[in-house]
């Protein structure tokens, strides 16, 4: 995990398709 | 059971559709849109390390893009965290090349980058012709199968919902996932091809994509031991966490 964790973080995160 | 079937491939197509970079209709807009000749001359002029970080850079931006489609996917959630980072760390860049072929012109062996077609010249700087000519010669072959938009969505959740790679924790869930992707994605091949090997052709291109992967990972490797300082202070954090070595 820590050794992903901007991976973790962007799976983690909610987005929408207006964001992307 | 056509039902179940036919969701997931309702959900995977309109997670890929809604988590494409360009359109369809944009990307036919912009196809004949090339970078003039001073603009190839121009990128064949810049550093080495220059062109890698801008490519890194595209790059990195099309695989965030996966991950919001991975995210779509009914049951990719479901499965344990450690499997979720797994398969899109294998499988990101693969999907990236298979979306590439959205953005590939076969009639003049053209590419979008940085907003207008051009071909493999472009690239030269890069000093690995031959990553580039394999990635275009890949692009080409996926674009002969004329494949609909639909069939790329499906192929692509197939690539990254794979059972191939390593240390997964809980391969019988994913296997399962992808035992219903692939009912889908042939469903959708039947019905829209002649060609009754058309999913078997689509299918033999996979060791292309992972080789694609390990040339790409071997020629970073390359770059960073003459260029140690560009890919630790100006490449992409999410890069350098998902092929760094």
């Amino acid at each position: 995990k820590e050794k992903h964790k901007i991976l973790h973080r962007l799976l983690q995160n909610s987005t929408s398709p207006v964001e992307l | 059971n056509c039902g179940i079937m036919h969701r997931i491939a309702q959900n995977i197509i309109k997670s890929h559709l809604e988590t494409c970079q360009y359109t369809t209709e944009e990307l036919q807009q912009l196809a004949w849109q090339t970078h003039s000749y001073e603009e190839v001359k121009m990128y064949q002029s810049k550093p080495r390390d220059v062109l890698w970080q801008q490519c890194a850079i595209q790059i990195t931006h099309a695989i965030q893009y996966v991950v919001e489609f991975a995210k779509r996917i009914s049951g990719f959630m479901e499965l344990c965290q450690n499997d979720q980072i797994l398969l899109l760390k294998s499988g990101c860049l693969e999907v990236v090349l298979v979306r590439m072929c959205r953005a590939f012109n076969p009639l003049n062996n053209t590419v979008l980058f940085e907003g207008k077609y051009g071909g493999m010249q472009m690239f030269k700087s890069l000093g690995c012709d031959d990553l580039v000519s394999a990635v275009f010669d890949f692009a080409k072959s996926l674009c002969s199968l004329q494949l609909t938009e639909e069939e790329i969505a499906l192929f692509s959740a197939a690539v990254l919902i794979s059972t191939d790679r390593p240390w997964l924790m809980e391969p019988r869930k994913v296997q399962k996932l992808q035992e219903k992707i692939y009912f889908a994605l042939q469903h959708i091949m039947q019905k829209n091809h002649m060609d009754e090997d058309a999913l078997a052709k689509l299918i033999s291109r996979i060791p292309t994509l992972s080789a694609l992967c390990t040339l790409h990972t071997e020629e970073l490797q390359a770059f960073q031991q003459l260029h140690p300082e560009t890919v630790n202070v100006l490449f992409p954090p999410l890069y350098k966490e998902l092929f760094n070595p």
